[in-house]
């Protein structure tokens, strides 16, 4: 919270905007600026009324360089935006920096994501230390179709003007933690060496000679590609990861996605009947891709581009009890599969699994 | 992203804005206060020194805090 926990001592609260940017549309900009007021509408019992021609609550401008608040902006990146802590005046008002590049997408820097933080500012929000949290003082993009207030900024805005008046209370998601013993995945892959699990929007990210995990988004290095990844693998030898959602996937060198993906799953030869793969690996000594799906799996040869014969195969026939596959990556050798907060390691030449660990093993929790 | 690495900057230098509006009476510097209150607040570790994992946040687009006293 800000020091001195200054609030708003009404809930029907008045925006009005002062200017807009050249570079995009006023009605993009008024939709943003509604968009993000919502963010904080929808949890509380707030309510946000624009006013034209009068001094509101929280006015809203773009402003360049020294904009005689002794807080100038920094011209392109850097600090991106402030805003002012309720109260009379300037209190509650949101100034972004003019010369950064406003866009209602991912490419420069959305102007609804970075709105809504600083509106959690002029309703007495301060900085969150959760790197998930909208409060986060960092920029990170989210697709503004798929926003969710996360669960941090919820707790935070309703300690300070309580619930909000629906019958069912709104929820938001929650960042993972690394040494969490409950944490479970969406998939793994290895990428260069090192590891990549996925979770939700997150990607925990282990490298083999670091101790620490690092926890990031998706979108940092993938802006394109969705939430909530189902499967994963890396082919070393093209150095692409492919990546699985539903009954589509995409191919990824280094930073980009391929163009022309997202492509259906089924080009890989799986049946209609298929409606998404839990897990996948890549077998880089023979450069066959095994694909998990629900008691099944099946065998993909990368050079011929073809399924291999005589698949799909029960997983249990041919990697013992290991159940549902939530994920897997091959490593040194070993294939990691993993089942909830199981893990698994099988050794393929003696064809049976030789270690059972926590998923979080690697965390060095 | 993940690729070979290459041989770190040391050459970086943290450019300091305002520095002089802190009064150094002694103790420790200022700035080192600073710096371990954002290396705490954003999980690194805490040195007080501008080292590379604390440049490389700093340098970050974010959001901008107003300097609410001053202007008061």
């Amino acid at each position: 919270f800000t020091p001195g926990n200054p609030k708003w001592k009404r809930n029907n609260l008045t925006y009005r905007i002062l200017n807009y940017t050249p570079k995009m549309r006023r009605a993009d900009v008024d939709e943003a600026i509604r968009k993000a007021l919502n963010v904080w509408s929808n949890v509380t019992p707030l309510t946000f009324q624009r006013v034209e021609d009068k001094v509101a609550d929280i006015m809203i401008s773009f402003a360049y360089r020294d904009h005689r608040d002794n807080s100038p902006f920094d011209g392109p990146n850097g600090q991106l935006a402030h805003a002012f802590q309720p109260g009379e005046g300037i209190g509650g008002d949101v100034h972004m920096d003019e010369e950064e590049a406003w866009t209602k997408d991912g490419t420069g820097y959305n102007l609804f994501i970075v709105l809504a933080h600083e509106l959690g500012h002029s309703l007495g929000l301060s900085h969150s230390n959760d790197p998930g949290a909208l409060m986060y003082p960092t920029y990170s993009y989210t697709d503004p179709n798929e926003f969710r207030l996360p669960q941090d900024d919820i707790d935070g805005i309703q300690a300070i003007y309580g619930r909000s008046n629906t019958a069912v209370q709104p929820t938001g998601p929650v960042t993972p933690e690394a040494c969490d013993p409950n944490l479970t995945f969406d998939s793994i892959t290895t990428l260069r060496g090192e590891i990549f699990f996925f979770k939700g929007r997150y990607m925990l990210r282990k490298h083999p000679e670091r101790t620490e995990t690092e926890l990031n988004f998706i979108s940092l290095f993938w802006p394109r590609l969705p939430s909530g990844i189902q499967a994963a693998y890396e082919n070393v030898e093209t150095d692409e990861i492919t990546i699985f959602k539903e009954d589509k996937y995409w191919v990824i060198r280094g930073y980009d996605v391929l163009p022309g993906y997202p492509k259906p799953i089924y080009r890989f030869g799986l049946p209609k009947t298929v409606k998404r793969v839990n897990a996948a690996y890549n077998d880089e000594a023979t450069g066959k891709t095994f694909f998990f799906v629900a008691d099944r799996y099946w065998r993909y040869d990368e050079k011929k581009k073809s399924m291999d014969h005589g698949y799909p195969r029960k997983i249990v026939s041919d990697f013992g009890n290991i159940g549902r596959v939530d994920a897997a990556f091959q490593k040194d050798g070993y294939v990691y599969f993993f089942h909830g907060t199981t893990q698994f390691q099988f050794d393929p030449r003696a064809k049976r699994i030789v270690r059972k660990m926590k998923s979080t093993s690697w965390f060095s929790c | 992203f993940p690729a070979a690495p290459e041989a770190e900057d040391e050459g970086k230098t943290l450019q300091l804005v305002e520095v002089s509006i802190f009064s150094v009476s002694g103790g420790e510097n200022p700035l080192a206060a600073k710096l371990k209150e954002m290396q705490s607040f954003f999980g690194l570790e805490v040195t007080g020194k501008p080292d590379l994992d604390t440049l490389e946040m700093m340098q970050k687009p974010r959001c901008g805090v107003p300097d609410v006293q001053r202007y008061a």
